[in-house]
């Protein structure tokens, strides 16, 4: 079955390595596919452009901002299931000089994957409908430790009844943990004041107390501080083991040490504990919203 | 005398803190200080406007930044002279959504500082001249890794022949050496391509070899990897002393350890090395420039 994962935040917050070591996967860095051009994947703002001593930087040139769409898919194994899993990266978004309405394709993108889906529905045949709606959405937070600015509150706004959201404050190990915890309440209370709702683990009636916790802890620990990394260091615990951390002259950090980020975190709620929740309620819930609506205007 | 800093970069890349701790002091952080709004100090964007249920997120309201330049001044001691230090900040640089001609209300401020010492000039009692042109900027990248943005090339491009201009990666330590080797390169070639020049340090006919050798690195580690702290740890070769650094679970950054950081590269250059030479450059060449082709208009 399909896992579609749209990740949204500006060039370099480390969207590709954070996907790459929650699936244990080799996804491209879409700049580089796409021949990110020096100016930070903004096709329409190329280096000759700017080039042009100054006659057209902040005058005739459009500074605004290209969003471009780009999707790869893999085929993966989790919990002994194969699933094909999708990442949808909204390249450029927020890179340009002039990011007013970045957010319009990324919206346009989750609606016509919930048309498309209208579609396969409303056919005769529907033995073989693929799931291409997008099941959850990363919204990558720069690591500050100040407050989320006014792009970050427009894009959540305008996209969080339309997919689950999850929002993780990007390379959190630029931060230290008493930095962390206020940035944290920080963005809760910017969130809750713009009316925006997160992806919520579900609670059952026969949940046991445990089960109860760790979901109320997993909804409690939002936005989640995260690390990826590429590269593999040797695991302290077990040096013959190699372990996804990055290395540093005053240290190694391990990506799923839980003492150095929420990766683990993110990683129960997005594959182990509630990959099937996060389906369905896209398609329960958030497409069924869409499509009433639609059926009515 | 006077030395006056320009600081400018996006909120939250660590620009109070850089300056507090190459000048070991206690600048307050303009953001904080000017009531920064939850919205990241666009003042023109208050939390009631985008709270507005999107009836305006996107649509009505203006996006576009506002730059507020804030001055603090405070008398320092250098090398056991008395220098009167003024920092200046861009506070809401490419923070809002638009940051169209964010470079403007920059660059008018550096032209105006010119112009009031030049009406200082022209006065018949000038022995009270006070020298508040701008000496040195110093330009904050984010640490993304991968290339400089249209925004942090424009600005660049605009101010390069205005005032001494030092880029800085800020918040380095999020970078691994090698990344930190290759963002180097790129950003040195993008600038090259832009033609903007940047501060060099000038040698003398009478500079032994060692200086000369110095002058010509700190010239190429530009731009400079630099990582600052508010808060002290023990400093690991003498548990007596507490030193400039940050603390994490894996490990504790030394803001003066030249492994950890170009940040001794740059205050040699700023205070110990090539103060005069910035406000000597500032005086006799960008100055004097500024002057003939405004006397010449
Ligand atoms: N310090 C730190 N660096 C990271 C982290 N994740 C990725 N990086 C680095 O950031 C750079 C950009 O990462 P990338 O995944 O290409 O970012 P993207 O443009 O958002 O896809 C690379 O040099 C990564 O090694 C992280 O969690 N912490
Ligand atoms: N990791 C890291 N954090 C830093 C560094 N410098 C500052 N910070 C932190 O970044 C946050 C913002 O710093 P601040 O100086 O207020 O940034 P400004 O808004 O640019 O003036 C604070 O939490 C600082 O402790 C640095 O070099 N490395």
């Amino acid at each position: 079955f399909n896992l579609n994962v749209l990740c949204v935040g500006r060039t370099g917050l480390g969207k590709t390595t954070l996907i790459n070591s929650l699936f244990n996967e080799n996804f491209s860095d879409t700049g580089v596919r796409s021949g990110e051009t020096p100016d930070g994947n903004d096709q329409s703002l190329d280096e000759d452009t700017l080039g042009d001593k100054n006659s057209q930087v902040g005058g005739a040139v459009s500074m605004r901002n290209t969003v471009k769409i780009e999707t790869q898919s893999k085929t993966i194994e989790e919990n002994g299931v194969k699933l094909k899993l999708t990442l949808i990266d909204a390249a450029g978004f927020g890179d340009a000089i002039d990011n007013t309405d970045s957010w319009k394709p990324v919206l346009s993108e989750i609606n016509s994957r919930f048309d498309h889906y209208l579609d396969q529905e409303n056919r005769i045949n529907r033995t073989k409908i693929e799931d291409n709606r997008v099941h959850v959405c990363l919204y990558f937070i720069e690591p500050t430790g100040h407050y989320l600015k006014p792009l970050d509150l427009e894009f959540c706004s305008q996209v969080h009844d339309k997919c689950n959201l999850i929002p993780v404050i990007s390379k959190s190990d630029i931060l230290s943990d008493e930095e962390i915890e206020l940035f944290k309440s920080r963005i809760s209370n910017q969130l809750r004041e713009h009316g925006v709702t997160l992806f919520r683990p579900p609670v059952y009636k026969m949940d046991d107390n445990e089960t109860i916790q760790t979901s109320k802890t997993l909804y409690e620990k939002m936005p989640y501080a995260v690390v990826g990394s590429n590269s593999f260091v040797k695991d302290p615990n077990n040096p013959e083991l190699m372990v996804r951390g990055r290395e540093y002259p005053w240290g190694i950090i391990e990506v799923e040490n839980s003492n150095h980020s929420d990766f683990n975190l993110l990683r129960d709620l997005l594959i182990k504990q509630y990959l099937e929740e996060l389906r369905e309620r896209t398609a329960h819930e958030l497409y069924e919203n869409y499509r009433s609506k639609k059926l009515i205007s």
